[in-house]
């Protein structure tokens, strides 16, 4: 930490934009935001080099607290979905697992649905976490149509009046039209078979994703409408601070974030500890 | 683009007169954002820009007639040079069939190398080589019927113990298992890894020490920010990495962590996964590379 007696200057700003940049804030925004404290400093309304990094931490927090959202689903009554998108190897199935518990151990009744039926051992994989989590798991033969076994377990959650249908899908680069089709295939079987019920579409992104987030955020966005964030990974020494570019570009919130392996390494997200984290 | 950026910045500067150093500047102003919006990480952007600005004032860019063209060519050369090795470019990956060669996948958590392992068997297989894979992943749940439905698919061996035996005795035990078989390629799939988890980090060392293997290839996801080179520089420290293999190629990530990668491991990159498909891994392409990180 370099703060606490460097000359208030065009290289504190500087210093300031390479800790923006290099936390994957990414250009435009870190630019946008170390402008904005010199115009702050012009004004004379910054003295000291304390304020100037409460100012930057101010104005990072209004970004998140204005896209903040705390998840729809789960204190009501009647049936939610949940559903868990995104590039491959993020964390999906193994989120999937984490949120299961978490509702689980809340007193919700959790249905999952292992929508994933491309991948390698994805089922036996999304299996274990089900048993880890006790709770029910609808499934299909490896291979199958991955809206037909959303279908099947929305049958299954009305059936077994479950609080959440919990859905995993497979990873997909969101340059590959044909798998964003079949994503929007799954969205119209929810639409039609339980539009009433309350959804939220979670995309999940690795905390040492780049400035690719952004793609992968706009055009998810255009096959299914999601409603938030689950920022994997924390646990490692990336920043994940393209969140700050999606909270304020797209306005989309994080919901939740991945710290680890295990089944209880899943937290709420709360942006002071994020902000702070980023000038450690 | 960067191209029309520099051309626009040329035509400007042109119209005031003959270009100095200081318009050069303006021009590598653009060429550094282009970079970080790569994802190059911040430091390796600067000592890069460095390197080319001392090209970039020479008389090939003042005097030339197109000089924003010519600074792209610059940056483009520069960039090739720091992907390929230049002049000290690697020799091939050429392991010899009469005896066993034991490669090892390492990398953080999803980044692809139990799928780039099987890739490798099935590649090497072509070639005429007769490999086996090591389900050296007890954590993740399904890791081993993952590489073993992989296995299936392409015919190729896979050794595994369960998961209720440790990895470093896994590769050991599929090295004796291999030697047995006659396989002359071993191909060692571990679990992800944090570079800063000082006890798994400690186990690819330990299997490092008890099956010597000859290449060591860190598995990297091209859409991986600013930390990538964080993670390089700590497995390299750590394991010593030999090659790289960069996956998710066919994203439109820029995939500028390969420069920070190549720049603080030194090591060479050996292939690009490009697709979810087993035939999808290619060996890796300097100038390719370069052209997608410019954009
Ligand atoms: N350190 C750490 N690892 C994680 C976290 N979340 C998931 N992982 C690991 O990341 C790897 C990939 O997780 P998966 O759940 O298989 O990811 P996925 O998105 O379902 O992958 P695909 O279905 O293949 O696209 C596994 O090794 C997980 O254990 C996290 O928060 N921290
Ligand atoms: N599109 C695409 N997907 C890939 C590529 N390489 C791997 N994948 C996918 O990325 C995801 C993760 O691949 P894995 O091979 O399981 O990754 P891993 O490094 O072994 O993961 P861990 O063992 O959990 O650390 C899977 O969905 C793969 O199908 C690639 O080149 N392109
Ligand atoms: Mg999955
Ligand atoms: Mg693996």
């Amino acid at each position: 930490l370099f703060f606490g007696g460097g000359k208030l200057d065009e290289e504190m700003l500087e210093k300031l934009e390479e800790i923006l940049i290099t936390s994957d804030i990414g250009v435009s925004t870190s630019l946008k935001l170390v402008d904005h404290l010199r115009q702050l400093l012009k004004k004379g309304s910054i003295n000291t080099p304390e304020q100037l990094q409460e100012a930057l931490k101010t104005e990072l927090l209004d970004i998140l607290s204005q896209v903040a959202k705390p998840m729809s689903v789960g204190d009501h009554q009647g049936l939610g979905t949940i559903m868990l998108v995104g590039v491959n190897g993020t964390g999906k199935t193994t989120a999937t697992g984490k949120i299961a518990k978490l509702f689980h151990q809340d007193g919700k009744k959790v249905i999952l649905a292992a929508a994933d039926t491309f991948r390698a051992a994805a089922i036996d994989q999304l299996e274990v976490w089900a048993y880890r989590a006790e709770c029910p798991l609808i499934k299909h033969a490896h291979g199958a149509d991955p809206a037909a076994v959303v279908f099947d377990a929305i049958t299954a959650s009305k059936a077994r009046q479950a609080d959440i249908l919990l859905i995993d899908t497979a990873g997909r680069l969101h340059t590959k039209i044909n798998l964003m089709e079949e994503l929007k295939k799954i969205g119209r079987v929810l639409d039609r078979e339980i539009p009433e019920a309350p959804r939220e579409t979670l995309l999940v992104l690795d905390a040492t994703t780049g400035q690719n987030a952004i793609q992968q955020a706009k055009l998810f966005s255009e096959s299914v409408p999601l409603s938030g964030i689950i920022l994997t990974k924390l646990d490692g020494t990336a920043k994940g601070g393209i969140i700050i570019t999606l909270a304020d570009e797209m306005k989309l919130p994080v919901k939740l974030i991945g710290v680890g392996e295990g089944i209880d390494d899943l937290r709420e997200f709360n942006p002071d500890y994020f902000v702070t984290a980023l000038f450690e | 683009n960067l191209t029309n950026k520099l051309d626009s910045i040329f035509k400007k500067l042109r119209s005031k007169g003959v270009l100095t150093e200081d318009n050069i500047n303006e021009s590598l102003r653009e060429v550094r954002l282009a970079l970080l919006e790569a994802d190059v990480n911040f430091k390796v952007v600067k000592e890069f820009i460095e390197k080319v600005k001392v090209r970039a004032v020479g008389q090939e860019v003042l005097k030339s007639l197109t000089p924003g063209q010519q600074v792209i060519k610059v940056v483009h050369e520069e960039l090739i040079e720091l992907l390929s090795g230049g002049t000290h470019a690697p020799a091939p990956l050429n392991p010899k069939k009469d005896k066993l060669n034991i490669w090892m996948m390492a990398g953080l958590q999803g980044s692809g190398k139990t799928t780039a392992a099987a890739k490798l068997a099935n590649l090497m297989k072509k070639q005429g080589y007769r490999p086996m894979l090591a389900a050296g992943d007890i954590y993740r749940p399904a890791a081993i019927q993952q590489l073993e439905v992989l296995g299936q698919k392409i015919d190729v061996p896979v050794f595994s113990l369960g998961d209720k035996v440790s990895p470093v005795e896994i590769c050991k035990k599929a090295k004796e298992a291999a030697e047995a078989k006659d396989c002359n390629l071993l191909i060692l799939d571990t679990a992800g890894r944090l570079h800063i988890d000082e006890e798994l980090m400690k186990e690819l060392q330990d299997i490092r020490e008890a099956v010597s293997p000859s290449e060591t290839f860190l598995v990297c996801d091209a859409m991986i920010g600013q930390d990538a080179v964080n993670v390089a520089k700590q497995f390299h420290e750590s394991i010593g990495t030999t090659g790289l293999i960069l996956s998710k190629l066919d994203g439109d990530a820029r995939g500028g962590a390969i420069l920070s990668i190549r720049s603080v491991t030194g090591q060479p990159i050996r292939f690009a996964s490009v697709g979810e498909k087993i035939e999808d891994l290619e060996l890796f392409l300097p100038e390719r590379m370069a052209s997608r990180i410019l954009g």
